[in-house]
């Protein structure tokens, strides 16, 4: 979800 | 991942590295904010906490690894090496990171994409790097004469972000994210915080000479 996609960006 | 993505981790990595081979090498870190040192490794720990509850891939926690190690080796350094601390310029180096912190941490808790201990610090981290380099950046004004590699160093910590709008932009066009205000905003004020040393950094690249800051 939108949540995750922008955690995987350091 | 895009190419606008991993060249702002490369600049960003590189960044870094070149500020600890700086201190490592010539044992002094004249010209460098130890406020600004500590800002980024709370950064670093409240960001990438996650390492130990969410795996996302190997090249995204070797990264969160050598980020946390690198800068809690340039505060060590700083703080703790015989010959490093001497050259340290205390007495210039004199904003109030704390108030930094405590008004990021404020703003974090009001606005956050969800209530949870993670998206706070998420946010947090978000929001305390767009200023954190604001001592380093009084500290350049305050001694003038910008250092190469200082220099250096704040260029490509400003590519990093410049880079990362890019990569947003990129992201946003081909794979629709509607919701990513937070870094949108942050990241611009951070981007724009770098514009005026931009400016200069290049002055100085275009008519060869040592980059200083006006007063």
């Amino acid at each position: 979800d939108s949540d995750d996609e922008k955690h995987d960006e350091l | 991942m895009n190419a606008f993505r991993f060249l702002g981790d490369m600049t960003h990595l590189f960044s870094v590295l070149v500020l600890l081979l700086k201190i490592y090498a010539t044992k002094t870190c004249s010209g460098v904010s130890r406020k600004t040192q500590e800002l980024y490794l709370l950064v670093f720990v409240a960001r990438y906490l996650d390492l130990f509850t969410d795996y996302i891939s190997l090249y995204n926690s070797v990264m969160k690894i050598v980020f946390i190690t690198s800068s809690a080796a340039i505060v060590w350094y700083m703080r703790r090496h015989p010959q490093v601390r001497r050259t340290y310029d205390k007495e210039q180096d004199t904003f109030r990171h704390s108030v930094l912190v405590a008004a990021t941490f404020v703003l974090a808790l009001i606005f956050n994409d969800r209530f949870t201990f993670r998206e706070i610090c998420w946010a947090f981290s978000i929001y305390l790097e767009a200023v954190a380099i604001l001592p380093q950046l009084v500290l350049l004004q305050r001694c003038r004469n910008v250092d190469n590699l200082t220099g250096q160093y704040v260029f490509f910590l400003g590519a990093y972000r410049a880079f990362y709008i890019l990569n947003w932009i990129y992201r946003y066009f081909t794979e629709g994210h509607h919701s990513r205000w937070i870094p949108w905003i942050a990241g611009l004020v951070q981007t724009g915080l770098y514009a005026d040393f931009f400016y200069y950094y290049f002055l100085s690249w275009k008519n060869n000479v040592k980059l200083e800051l006006p007063a």
